[in-house]
């Protein structure tokens, strides 16, 4: 049954959204079936697919809500092997409107658990805060998958993101793990980039994945068109990267 | 009394710390008195001010939980007329631990209402997302600064952040007002960003600050000196455009 994979990081705009749509681009790619959760109210993963949130009414807040059947939910992105459950604003009222509800923190893992053997991975696209989401996500997941910006500030966050992580592992999912740290951004023109990574090597020395994604523009220019960065940019450095880095997890993952 | 501005934007990583910390170093260099407050659990404030976290027993977290006066979490920053009130990793449980509370969006506003009058300026930085947190922020301001990044996902929220803005000022502040629109890591090599600038100056035609904050390396590395852009690259181009709007902020304001 699938694996699912929470991308989180609480730090804002490190590319969590950018790595959970590329990297599920390179799984589908090489014949894994993938499903990805925006968990995200921005609702930024649709729009990178170039998937119109028109008359969007079976989203993540129904599934989690439980007013709509998660297979009903699911719709296709036009690439093989890919689907995906779209965001829309509803999400940031869930924390309030299930703040008395039973086993709230379950309710995404339960939803899950009746398509789970349907895919080989389920990857959930998770917003920039380590709320009522955020938990439903770590709940669910078998695995974190952590996105970080090679910029100073997005170190702050790292000890309070593996602490709830672990306290997540001891009272709600104990089989949750470290799947890979994802660097991202990398600009080699400073020095800065460098540090960083190296700290981060320190921190996670058996999680961090080696190859860094380099910042490039047209990683930024790809959404607009709603395209992955295979289609928008098939040679560019950024998007060899992903793919090494894709193939480093698919390893990890036992799915080969 | 004191203009209290929220900075604010739920897309993440937009530069709303980096323009809350060098706004308030441009304000009190022009001899306005100045206090920050972070909040957001994330802390990046005193970060990118170098102001230590260790034992930090009063922060936003018990001014909003009113366990501890707002004055005694105010600490200096070491530049003249600016000081500061820390956040810490507390932060993230508010919203949970006050969902039973009379009045809980007022408790920022009510707790700034008594140092008010020491200040000229009030910035709130608020963290990434449109929660109880940020709600307590707006019902505190009398106005908003919206940073901007000039890429294409940070326009996919606008039409929500202004959607909240209105709904508070509907229901629990209606003095609330916006004070601009900041545009922040303008890249002049992809055409990306002028059309995001172009497609934002038709969202807020009046609101727009005319100087787009160009990226900027520096810019990404002063937080790591705990130094702001007028002490660590005093002639570089970032700095000279925070220096602009902070002008461009003081006028609308009427305070010069
Ligand atoms: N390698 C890269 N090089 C340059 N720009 C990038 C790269 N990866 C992502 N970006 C851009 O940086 C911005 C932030 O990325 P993204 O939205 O994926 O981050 P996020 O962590 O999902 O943000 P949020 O915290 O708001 O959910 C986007 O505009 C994206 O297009
Ligand atoms: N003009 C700029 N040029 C280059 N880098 C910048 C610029 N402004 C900010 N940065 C860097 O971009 C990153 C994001 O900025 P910042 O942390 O201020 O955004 P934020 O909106 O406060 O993020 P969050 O949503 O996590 O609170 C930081 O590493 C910062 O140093
Ligand atoms: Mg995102
Ligand atoms: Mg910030």
């Amino acid at each position: 049954a699938g694996i699912v994979i929470a991308c989180m990081n609480q730090k804002g705009g490190v590319g969590k959204t950018t790595s959970a749509v590329n990297l599920c681009g390179e799984f589908a790619r090489r014949n894994l079936r993938v499903l990805l959760i925006d968990c995200d109210a921005q609702g930024n993963a649709a729009t990178s697919l170039g998937v119109s949130k028109k008359n969007l009414t079976k989203s993540t807040y129904e599934v989690i809500m439980g007013t709509e059947p998660i297979a009903s939910a699911i719709q296709p992105t036009n690439r093989p092997n890919f689907d995906l459950i779209a965001a829309s604003e509803r999400l940031s009222g869930v924390q309030v409107e299930l703040v008395d509800s039973d086993r709230r923190e379950y309710r995404l893992s339960e939803a899950i658990a009746s398509i789970r053997t349907k895919y080989d991975v389920i990857m959930l696209d998770c917003p920039p805060a380590l709320g009522f989401v955020s938990v439903n996500a770590l709940a669910a997941a078998n695995t974190v998958c952590i996105p970080l910006q090679c910029e100073f500030l997005a170190l702050e966050g790292l000890a309070q993101l593996k602490n709830i992580i672990d306290r997540v592992h001891e009272s709600l999912n104990p089989k949750l793990s470290i799947l890979g740290v994802v660097m991202t951004m990398y600009d080699g023109r400073t020095n800065l980039a460098q540090q960083v990574v190296d700290e981060v090597r320190r921190f996670f020395p058996v999680h961090i994945c080696n190859t860094p994604i380099p910042r490039s523009v047209r990683a930024s220019e790809a959404p607009s068109y709603g395209q992955m960065l295979y289609e928008y940019d098939p040679e560019g450095r950024a998007t060899t990267a992903y793919q090494r880095v894709a193939e480093d997890l698919i390893v990890r993952m036992n799915l080969k």
